[in-house]
């Protein structure tokens, strides 16, 4: 996250930690983002783990503020199964159906609790969003700039506004490569943006009232740069495929 | 009966706990 400001995963309780395991036993690498969205479901992003598309390679942790340490309340989880969107496609820029779930399970098979630290996400009613200009949050432990290689130790968040899809489909900003699938979002003075590792975490915005999954941290050209607004996959228009794959599992709240 | 965004496993969808421990 570029700008914003460090916080605590209890003003995110919904946020995913998802790392890579080191075949060779060392520390566990961070990957990307995810949102607890029922008891046993992450949502993320297929672009993080279409080359290693192994679930046996990566573990999801809730309830972190810091990155690589025990965090008193933390749970961790095995990855049960790993649904990548079958029609996940990279353009030159964008991502398309950029959208994965990951089934998670603890070592004794459980799957969330639910706590101060630890809380899901609404999923939107269908094909519904908030409307533009709507202030919406963002939250991760990507980097802090786009020059920089080391991701921060500890949780960071910040809002940005919906943007409308005329305005992101401008010559002078994306044109083409955006579609209606996506959503995209930016800060009016171009200071605050969602960053390399954070991608597969949350954009949530209000809709009725309710904090909702409105995005998942997809792509954009650089961070924070004028004109080159976040683009998040936009979960409204993605509610039959992750049904489809969760089925009518109680918990999902839409 | 329990709100519509409560689950059987106790969670309230989009819910943060009162205010942050610290």
């Amino acid at each position: 996250i570029v700008g914003g400001e460090f916080t605590v995963v209890e003003n995110q309780p919904w946020f995913a930690a998802i790392y890579m395991k080191n075949k060779g036993g060392g520390p566990l690498s961070f990957k990307c983002g995810g949102s607890l969205i029922s008891a046993c479901w992450v949502a993320s992003a297929t672009h993080c783990f279409i080359n290693i598309p192994n679930k046996e390679d990566y573990v999801v942790y809730l309830g972190q503020s810091k990155r690589n340490s025990y965090n008193p309340g933390e749970m961790k989880f095995e990855v049960e199964q790993l649904i990548l969107h079958e029609d996940y496609r990279e353009d030159t820029l964008a991502y398309h159906n950029d959208i994965a779930l990951l089934k998670i399970r603890t070592s004794t098979g459980q799957c969330a609790q639910p706590s101060r630290s630890i809380q899901t996400i609404c999923l939107p009613p269908r094909f519904v969003d908030a409307p533009v200009g709507s202030d919406c949050e963002i939250t991760g432990f990507g980097q802090e700039s786009h020059t920089d290689y080391l991701y921060p130790k500890n949780l960071k968040m910040s809002v940005v506004k919906l943007i409308s899809h005329q305005e992101c489909k401008q010559p002078h900003y994306y044109g083409s490569e955006i579609n209606y699938k996506m959503l995209c979002a930016a800060d009016p003075e171009w200071k605050t943006d969602s960053c390399m590792g954070d991608s597969g975490g949350p954009l949530i915005c209000n809709i009725n009232d309710r904090p909702t999954l409105s995005g998942i941290v997809s792509w954009g050209r650089g961070c924070a740069e004028k004109n080159k607004p976040g683009v998040y996959t936009r979960v409204s228009f993605f509610l039959s495929w992750i049904h489809s794959h969760i089925g009518e599992e109680n918990g999902l709240a839409f | 009966k329990k709100p519509s965004s409560v689950d059987q496993r106790g969670f309230q969808c989009g819910q943060k706990a009162l205010r942050p421990r610290f």
